[in-house]
């Protein structure tokens, strides 16, 4: 049935009759397609940073990653393998996505919607903030797997060869007047000359999210030099909302669908 | 009880002219069914052609095949005579006012997976059941 390539240049089969629809067949199709597809109205997304920054990206790769093993599942298990491992290889989705992929029925992916720098309280340590709008996932669904990504740029330059101790906090409570409360999620040692994205595993903390959006205060991250020196995490190398489009940071969750969308028969 | 009506249909039956046992060969079944014997029809949605590539990444559409066409005996390589009579009877014995119709409807369904954006710009990986139909055939 697949009459169109999956990898992308998606020709249609010669054998199909091309017709141009009238528009009221054309809205008639639209209506059904989105029953279908179990959308209430056309989504009218502001695509302000152009259509493909870091998330869409990595989410297209996936897309890729899911298409090629259907397509390799037809061929031969072989095939399945090898694309197995040029997914390992490339820089977007890891083996551990695909394995994600393999139980998910759906899988999001936010752009960060705040993030300062520590300018607040100048003795206060360098920290970069980060937050997500889990709102758009659907009532009752479970994370099955979640990731915060960032990409970290080669600094050897300025590090040679030293290495940063980076974490990742939960902010669990925010105060006005001091720094908030912080659950350490992940500590990492990483070199100053390393280059690529960094996965760190917030599963359990967007289930918390998502079973309660008020404890949704974000995560925090920071970077100290092998010394215990606090440093900006954009002098550290990791990029920030003023990096380049498909190195921004932003969290991925897989989840299965619980409820089974059926569609009444037209 | 069905024994009085099977009694009466065979009785039915023998007094009928014999010339539909020696009728159509399977061949002439063809022939005249052949036009609208149950099979897949294939219909490709473009996404592109409904004007939504602004929010939908991949794929440019997909193949809403869908199945359509009479079902006549022999249904398919599993009902012969004898398993036909046998779910005939199976299913007049569940509910006699049924007449069994075979209808033409998928066999085989595939899944499809739409990347997409939503209304805040988020993007949405979503794995749809059962929306590619590989196979028809008669139930």
């Amino acid at each position: 049935g697949s009459n169109y390539s999956l990898d992308g240049n998606n020709e249609v089969h010669p054998g199909f009759i091309q017709r141009r629809l009238r528009t009221h067949a054309k809205r008639e199709m639209q209506r059904e397609i989105l029953s279908i597809l179990g959308l209430p109205h056309r989504p009218r997304p502001h695509l302000s940073h152009g259509k493909f920054n870091s998330a869409p990206l990595f989410m297209l790769d996936l897309y890729n990653t899911i298409s090629s093993d259907e397509k390799s599942q037809v061929q031969s298990m072989l095939d399945g393998y090898q694309s197995m491992l040029t997914t390992q290889s490339s820089p977007l989705a890891t083996y551990q996505e695909t394995a994600f992929l393999n139980d998910a029925d759906m899988v999001m992916s936010f752009v960060n919607l705040v993030e300062y720098d520590s300018e607040l309280f100048p003795q206060q340590r360098h920290h970069k903030e980060f937050k997500f709008n889990l709102s758009q996932i659907p009532k009752g669904e479970a994370v099955t797997a979640a990731e915060f990504r960032l990409y970290k740029e080669c600094v050897s330059h300025t590090f040679h060869n030293d290495t940063f101790l980076l974490k990742v906090y939960q902010v669990v409570k925010e105060h006005s007047d001091r720094e908030a409360d912080l659950f350490l999620l992940e500590s990492r040692r990483l070199w100053a000359a390393e280059e690529g994205w960094l996965e760190f595993d917030i599963t359990a903390t967007s289930n918390l999210w998502l079973l309660s959006p008020v404890h949704n205060l974000g995560l925090q991250v920071s970077m100290e030099t092998s010394s215990g020196q606090s440093i900006s995490v954009k002098e550290a190398g990791l990029v920030g909302r003023d990096g380049a489009l498909e190195k921004q940071p932003f969290m991925v969750a897989f989840f299965r669908i619980s409820e089974v969308y059926i569609r009444t028969a037209r | 009880s069905t024994g009085g009506k099977r009694r009466q249909q065979n009785r039915n039956r023998s007094t009928q002219p014999q010339e539909g046992s020696m009728g159509l060969g399977v061949a002439d079944y063809n022939n005249s069914d052949q036009k609208t014997a149950c099979r897949r029809h294939e219909l490709y949605v473009s996404f592109r052609e409904l004007g939504w590539q602004d929010w939908i990444i991949a794929p440019e559409g997909y193949a809403a095949n869908y199945c359509d066409g009479e079902c006549s005996f022999p249904l398919n390589a599993h009902m012969n005579a004898t398993n036909h009579a046998i779910v005939q009877t199976l299913v007049h014995l569940m509910n006699p006012e049924n007449v069994p119709k075979p209808c033409c409807a998928p066999t085989k369904l595939h899944a499809i997976s739409v990347l997409y954006f939503d209304d805040n710009s988020n993007v949405i990986l979503k794995k749809y059941k059962n929306m590619v139909v590989r196979a028809c055939g008669c139930h």
